[in-house]
């Protein structure tokens, strides 16, 4: 462990508390995608098999049972919960994600590390966490005005793998035989997508003013 | 903990 990477994971958790916050405190959902949060609750149900087979650390253990119980309760918040539910904007959170789990799924077949069930649905979610935040960034754009924690949220996602992308440079460079190509193409194709989103940030921040995204 | 081919990571 290293300290980019628990940057990294803290900032995830970091997002994650956010959103929760949000959804329980405010009891809306408003500019969230709930087709974003069914994709990253696929990801970590199809990243985290072996969390009862394969035991690394308790640090580990926890972090895979909180990220898992989240997400799939921020699904269930904006499906089911009777207020929060009211206030998804499904007019405009329209991105057909499972176009993303398709090419996804066929490239984890093709391109993969070991050809075993495990690890092309291992593979498989590191591609779809690559694209998993494409729907909330067309949501955003759609929604007029974005409101703080909904910006704060897509930042600190945004973040938390700009930080493995750090980890994995010091990790080359530390660790003899560390190669991890396809961890790192996913990941920074997935830190790629938030660039703009980063530079109007900073700059709404920095002018101090609304974050507004160009549709 | 020791890697298992990268997935000690989250």
């Amino acid at each position: 462990m290293n300290i980019f990477r628990l940057t990294g994971d803290l900032t995830h958790l970091m997002s994650i508390i956010v959103l929760l916050l949000k959804i329980h405190t405010i009891k809306s959902c408003a500019g969230i995608s709930l087709k974003t949060q069914e994709l990253y609750a696929l990801v970590f149900a199809t990243r985290y098999l072996d969390i009862f087979t394969t035991y690394i650390s308790l640090y580990n253990t926890v972090m895979k049972l909180i990220f898992l119980g989240t997400s799939f309760s921020i699904v269930w918040y904006m499906r089911r919960h009777k207020t929060v539910r009211l206030s998804y904007d499904k007019n405009n959170d329209t991105f057909r994600h499972y176009f993303l789990v398709l090419p996804c799924f066929l490239l984890a077949l093709v391109l993969n590390n070991r050809f075993t069930v495990r690890e092309v649905l291992w593979t498989f979610s590191l591609y779809l966490e690559a694209v998993a935040i494409i729907p909330q960034l067309v949501l955003l754009q759609r929604s007029k005005n974005v409101d703080n924690l909904t910006g704060n949220y897509v930042f600190f996602l945004g973040a938390y793998r700009g930080f493995y992308l750090i980890n994995w440079i010091y990790r080359y460079f530390t660790e003899n035989h560390y190669r991890r190509w396809i961890t790192w193409m996913a990941g920074i194709v997935q830190t790629a997508l938030y660039v703009d989103f980063f530079y109007y940030y900073f700059k709404s921040w920095k002018n101090n003013e609304k974050l507004k995204l160009p549709a | 903990g020791r890697s298992h081919e990268g997935k000690d990571e989250l």
